[in-house]
């Protein structure tokens, strides 16, 4: 495994998106995954629509039938995945945009279809396993506890205690070997997380946190997706 | 380790963010009132209150939320904490407002990534 890598320097991450006051976080992680995964299979970089999961999904859980993809009020990206591979596909973004409501109806156009998803699965909590898997298959839907989030500015974000109930859905898009921790005097690995809170959030929209023992829940649930090569079709 | 401070008035301030003025020569810089952070926070993230009583309310929560930055700041010191756009959001709107993961249970059989090589 390379010692630093990063999606974004490699093509397969769309500008930072704003979710705006609606919990839909599950959505962009979703797109962003997918996004990343169309990117390696096609070779080209589409924004998705993360108003047609936020309209047309409404995927339950198998094992929790009233736990169900709910627009601004929560879902989960393992469902969201699920759906777009029953509903065919994702739309463009700009066939599809963004409204931060979910008071509108479903308008999702299946000819418009711009990415499908092939497969998609759980990576293991090992975080070697979760590095291998973002450098082989691109960027990864993650689950995090956000309450540091809140008052996040800058820099490596270490906690020593941090919940690990999850309560946010973000993209794994990178890592580095060499974030500088000035209290503990040493160099951090770290996690490159993209959030949906827009650019003023954060890095420019991006969320640094260090790797080595879960912090925050972030090893704990994490999907890789692949997704259908449209240029061969 | 940055700590909280206080101003004269025993109000507590965001110790990350100081304002340091020029042209007052010897002049100790001028440490901020949760007062100044406050109106400095509406006019950066364009917030405005509808009435003097929510505006009230949004200034007790936002410097409790000062206080609590300078908590993660204690206990999250390789990164920086302090004021964001969700600095006047109860840690309860905040998570009902722009978090949203639904309660996990991963179905059983649910696919599991093949284990990779990660020698070399």
């Amino acid at each position: 495994l390379p010692e630093d890598f990063d999606w974004r320097e490699n093509g397969a991450v769309t500008p930072v998106k704003n979710q705006g006051s609606c919990g839909s976080c599950w959505s962009f992680s979703t797109t962003g995954a997918l996004e990343g995964a169309n990117f390696l299979a096609t070779g080209k970089l589409v924004s998705l629509s993360e108003q047609q999961l936020v309209d047309c999904d409404h995927e339950c859980d198998p094992e929790e039938p009233g736990s169900c993809d709910s627009g601004c009020n929560g879902g989960l990206m393992n469902s969201a995945f699920e759906y777009t591979l029953k509903a065919g596909g994702l739309m463009r973004e700009e066939d599809y945009p963004y409204t931060g409501t979910d008071r509108g109806t479903c308008k999702f156009d299946e000819s418009k279809i711009a990415a499908k998803v092939a497969n998609f699965s759980v990576v293991s909590l090992d975080e070697d396993q979760i590095a291998a898997n973002l450098v082989k298959n691109g960027p990864l839907a993650v689950a995090i506890n956000a309450v540091f989030m809140q008052t996040y500015i800058k820099g490596v974000s270490c906690p020593y205690i941090c919940s690990k109930r999850l309560d946010h859905g973000v993209l794994l898009v990178g890592y580095g070997s060499a974030g500088y921790a000035p209290v503990r005097m040493k160099d951090k690995p770290y996690w490159i997380i993209k959030n949906s809170w827009g650019e003023n959030w954060g890095e420019d929209g991006f969320y640094k946190i260090c790797r080595g023992r879960n912090v925050c829940g972030v090893d704990s649930m994490v999907s890789t997706v692949a997704a259908v090569n449209t240029n061969s079709q | 380790i940055s700590t909280a401070t206080f101003s004269a008035e025993g109000s507590e301030v965001d110790p990350f963010i100081r304002q340091v003025t020029d042209g007052h020569d010897g002049a100790e810089p001028q440490l901020l009132t949760a007062e100044h952070h406050f109106s400095l926070f509406k006019s950066r993230f364009k917030k405005s209150y509808g009435s003097q009583e929510e505006h009230d309310y949004r200034f007790k929560v936002f410097q409790d939320n000062l206080r609590r930055a300078a908590r993660h700041q204690k206990l999250d010191p390789s990164a920086s904490h302090g004021v964001t756009q969700f600095s006047d959001l109860t840690p309860r709107e905040f998570r009902r407002t722009y978090l949203g993961l639904r309660r996990l249970r991963l179905p059983k059989d649910a696919t599991e990534a093949p284990i990779l090589p990660t020698d070399n």
